[in-house]
């Protein structure tokens, strides 16, 4: 563990009772090299452990009978921090009807959220619309349509292309009634210029007061150059950290949060409309730290 | 970095920084460096040796050969979301572009409109659909698609399978059971088992093929999405500690969007 191998660091070197600072960096080395396995950005990673050193070069850690102890407890609170800090649910603008707008990459998980996200509200009494706007992916349409029947919540999808598609649900929103609108959008790439565009369009047109993008939570380095990305091109406010029921250490959360400053809203935790969980920022921290 | 001149420490440390943002890992990024380094002569491009080192990582790589059964198949596996579907959708229309006849089971009877989305790559690439409908066996579904490859003399059977969390041992259990069904149908073994990798996944992605790899013996991997800023480089760590080859790579959502794998090309936009 990061705690054993810290220990070790810090009874190799010392002596006379005073840290060195060279057994800080050698502690940082290690950080560096748990949170690269983790998948954590190497840029965030590098930007973060700047951080920690300050923090662990201060006189109460260098003069502690228990720095290893004193310097995980900082490596934590920093992650902890950056993650979010404490847990904060999931609270909608009051406002009739809210727009939240889904984005992210190829199967990141974007149409099972919006369920997911639908099923959520629904359960705590909104009356939610799915609006079925990837029109590009085969069957992203009767996906949607699909799991909106599983859960009672009603789907749509009226138009030509996606612009249309949104443009017409929140005439039918209002008609019908519905107070959460909640858009699926196809997955692309910040390379594919005419996607982003796209989503921009999409984005000028429904007004939402909510863009969440989805990310994977098995996803590596590039994590963070998405983020930028989406960020720069349709500015976000917030993410969902998908598939966390697998064995990935998540360090994509570290990256995520660190770059836009956005907090991650939600963790998916399975495939079914009911496999969501609010994101614990403290337990994401312990897993990434493994 | 490929601009020749001078090999100085800041060199090498953005080579082994190109190294781990392309999702090497970090071990194996300072062990790459270290071993080039040894052997760097002055008068060479340092990046240049670098990707020579990662292309013979690859080395002896089987390369891509469609299956030669009557019929051949291959069954692609995978976690969730990596592009499996539409990977079969464009090997499909690459069989067809070299005169095989193709047969596609739906056997990811699981997902929201699976057999829809895999319905429209048959169509696209003029191959044949095998399904039964949501909530069916899949090991049914896969002797089906057995049964009605043979009968109609079809040369190449892919089977699409459910994403699945490798975490999952009864998920696992049940791919174990879809590849004993193909092979008890087929009377003989399994020609190609696909292992579809994303580019952006992480290290988590050595553990995905070692657990696929211990479950179903992958044959090759895919590996998707490299049209995107991700670089795959955790197929090296799949290479050289688990010996599965890469065989096919996945540049884009459209049919034809389906190259085979080649080392060198592969190197080279690692450390671009
Ligand atoms: N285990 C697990 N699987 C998930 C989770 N979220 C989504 N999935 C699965 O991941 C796969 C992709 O999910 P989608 O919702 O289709 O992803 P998407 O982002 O809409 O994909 P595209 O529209 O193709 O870009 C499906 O097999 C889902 O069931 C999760 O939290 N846990
Ligand atoms: N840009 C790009 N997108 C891809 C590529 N391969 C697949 N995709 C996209 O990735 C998303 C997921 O593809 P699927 O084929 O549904 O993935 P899957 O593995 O079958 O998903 P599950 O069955 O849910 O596990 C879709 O939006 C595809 O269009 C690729 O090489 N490049
Ligand atoms: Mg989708
Ligand atoms: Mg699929």
């Amino acid at each position: 563990t990061l705690n054993s191998r810290f220990n070790a660091v810090f009874r190799k070197l010392r002596s006379r009772g005073k840290l060195h600072p060279k057994q800080v960096d050698m502690a940082l080395a290690e950080i560096r090299t748990g949170l690269l396995d983790a998948d954590v950005a190497l840029d965030v990673v590098e930007d973060f452990l700047s951080r920690v050193r300050a923090r662990a070069l201060s006189d109460e850690v260098m003069r502690s009978l228990t720095p290893a102890q004193q310097v995980i407890k900082i490596v934590r609170d920093e992650l902890t921090t950056t993650l979010g800090g404490e847990h904060r649910p999931f609270k909608l603008p009051g406002v009739n009807p809210v727009v939240i707008m889904m984005a992210g990459v190829q199967g990141s998980g974007k149409t099972t959220h919006c369920a997911k996200l639908a099923l959520h509200l629904k359960e705590k009494g909104r009356q939610p619309l799915l609006v079925a706007a990837d029109l590009q992916r085969p069957a992203a349409v009767e996906q949607l349509f699909t799991l909106g029947g599983e859960i009672g919540v009603p789907v749509t999808s009226d138009g030509g292309d996606p612009v249309k598609v949104a443009k017409n649900a929140l005439k039918q929103a209002s008609r019908d009634g519905c107070n959460v609108v909640i858009i699926d959008t196809a997955g692309r790439f910040h390379v594919d210029p005419d996607m982003m565009k796209e989503a921009r369009r999409l984005k000028d047109v429904s007004h939402p007061h909510l863009v969440l993008m989805a990310c994977d939570s098995m996803t590596g380095q590039d994590a963070v150059v998405q983020a930028r990305a989406f960020m720069r091109e349709i500015d976000l406010d917030g993410f969902v950290l998908t598939k966390i029921d697998g064995d990935a250490r998540g360090g994509a959360a570290l990256s995520i949060t660190h770059e836009t400053g956005r907090p991650i809203f939600f963790a998916g935790t399975g495939e079914k409309p009911g496999d969501l969980e609010p994101f614990y920022p403290d337990r994401m921290a312990s897993r990434i730290l493994g | 970095l490929f601009r020749g001149g001078q090999a100085t420490e800041e060199t090498w440390r953005e080579l082994e920084d190109a190294l781990i943002r392309a999702d090497v890992g970090p071990a194996a990024a300072s062990a790459i460096v270290e071993r080039v380094k040894e052997s760097f002569q002055p008068t060479e491009d340092p990046a240049a040796v670098v990707a020579r080192e990662v292309a013979a990582t690859f080395d002896g790589n089987d390369r891509w050969e469609p299956p030669l059964g009557s019929p051949g198949i291959v069954m692609v596996v995978g976690v969730n979301g990596t592009g499996k579907t539409t990977t079969i959708g464009k090997l499909a229309h690459l069989l067809r572009q070299e005169g095989r006849s193709v047969s596609l089971a739906a056997s990811d009877t699981f997902r929201a409109a699976a057999g829809e989305q895999l319905d429209t790559w048959a169509t696209r690439a003029g191959a044949h659909l095998v399904a039964q409908g949501r909530g069916a066996d899949p090991g049914a579904v896969a002797f089906d698609a057995v049964r009605a490859a043979r009968a109609r003399g079809t040369d190449v059977l892919i089977v699409d399978t459910a994403g699945r969390l490798h975490t999952r041992q009864p998920l696992m259990d049940e791919l174990k059971k879809v590849k004993r069904v193909l092979e008890k149908a087929a009377g003989r073994p399994v020609d190609e088992v696909l292992l579809v990798l994303d580019a952006t996944t992480g290290q988590n992605g050595i553990a995905q093929a070692r657990a696929f790899t211990e479950a179903v013996e992958v044959t090759g991997v895919a590996l998707t999405k490299m049209d995107g800023t991700a670089r795959g480089g955790i197929v090296l760590a799949v290479r050289e500690e688990l010996g599965v080859p890469v065989k096919l790579v996945g540049t884009g959502e459209g049919q034809a969007d389906l190259a085979v794998f080649d080392a060198e090309s592969f190197a080279r936009r690692l450390i671009a």
